[in-house]
């Protein structure tokens, strides 16, 4: 699975998620991805959340919506996501990763699996990492 | 703080030698997104941008280079959402299709529909235009080669692309 989200200068939010699904998956299932809440939220009042991993988990605990209704209790992006995907790991057991920003531009990449590939771009640095606790930056 | 652009590349096992790949893909990818922020462009078309290029790119789990079904073949699903309008458009179970993202797009932009899915989305596509491309175009043989080593009766998929719990 590949997503982005991004917040233009007008403010105004957006997010997109693709996959090729579960490996070896029965012919016809549907993952988390195509459903608003689960593969990808975006709202210009609250952020936008891309998600990636196990599709089936993902779905049940509505990943990206959860997220976002974390940050509109106050949550900062990175608590939000980590505490989203905690309860992914422990309700049902399921891995996963998102990326996530807020109308304010602050952002985040996190997963509870053991690695995601991602990187962002903001005031002209690159950010990027893939093994948990990296993050590295040079001029875009 | 603005504009901004983040992208991801699958949580999924990637194994070492494929590592350097999927860290320069999303970087590009990013810098595709970000450039057409930095032109004034909207974030819908950044996104929709930076994903088509990981699509585009065989080292991720999307469009050319997606996992395989259990019968070998290829069927992907796509989402885009607009934080503005609330608007939405997804398709899924798509077989020939390069960049399901842009026809998802086109389903928000084009219907009053949330999704579509299999035929009826390939039809959807070919009213919109949207060129469709050899199946075996998207297969690569690192996703045939998983296909076939997770064909095992034992083979744990889940586990295979997500790795273990941990």
């Amino acid at each position: 699975t590949v997503g982005a989200v991004a917040v233009d200068s007008e403010g105004n939010i957006a997010c997109a998620t693709s996959t090729g699904g579960m490996l070896n998956k029965m012919e016809g299932r549907v993952g988390d991805t195509p459903c608003i809440g689960s593969g990808g939220y975006a709202d210009n009042q609250t952020g936008a959340v891309s998600t990636t991993g196990h599709g089936e988990t993902i779905m049940k605990v509505t990943l990206a919506r959860l997220i976002l209704f974390h940050m509109e209790q106050g949550q900062s992006v990175e608590a939000a996501s980590d505490l989203g995907l905690a309860y992914m790991k422990t309700r049902v057991g399921g891995l996963g990763g998102v990326v996530t920003v807020d109308p304010q531009g602050n952002w985040a990449a996190r997963f509870s699996s053991l690695q995601m590939a991602w990187a962002a771009a903001q005031k002209d640095t690159l950010h990027y990492g893939l093994y948990t606790g990296e993050h590295f930056t040079q001029s875009i | 703080m603005l504009p901004v652009v983040v992208v991801h590349g699958g949580a999924g096992h990637i194994p070492k030698e494929r590592s350097e790949r999927s860290t320069s893909g999303v970087c590009s990818a990013v810098r595709a997104g970000y450039a057409i922020l930095r032109g004034g462009g909207s974030s819908m078309d950044a996104v929709v941008e930076a994903v088509s290029q990981l699509e585009n790119n065989p080292s991720f789990n999307a469009g050319c280079g997606s996992v395989l079904n259990v019968k070998g073949e290829v069927e992907m699903d796509a989402i885009v959402m607009d934080g503005k309008t609330l608007g939405s458009g997804a398709v899924s179970a798509v077989r020939n299709i390069a960049n399901p993202v842009q026809l998802a797009r086109l389903v928000m932009d084009k219907t009053s529909h949330a999704c579509l899915t299999a035929e009826g989305a390939s039809q959807f596509a070919r009213a919109m235009g949207v060129p469709e491309v050899p199946l075996e175009s998207l297969i690569t043989e690192y996703s045939r080669m998983r296909w076939k080593k997770n064909l095992a009766p034992d083979a744990n998929p889940v586990e295979s692309q997500m790795g273990k719990m941990g």
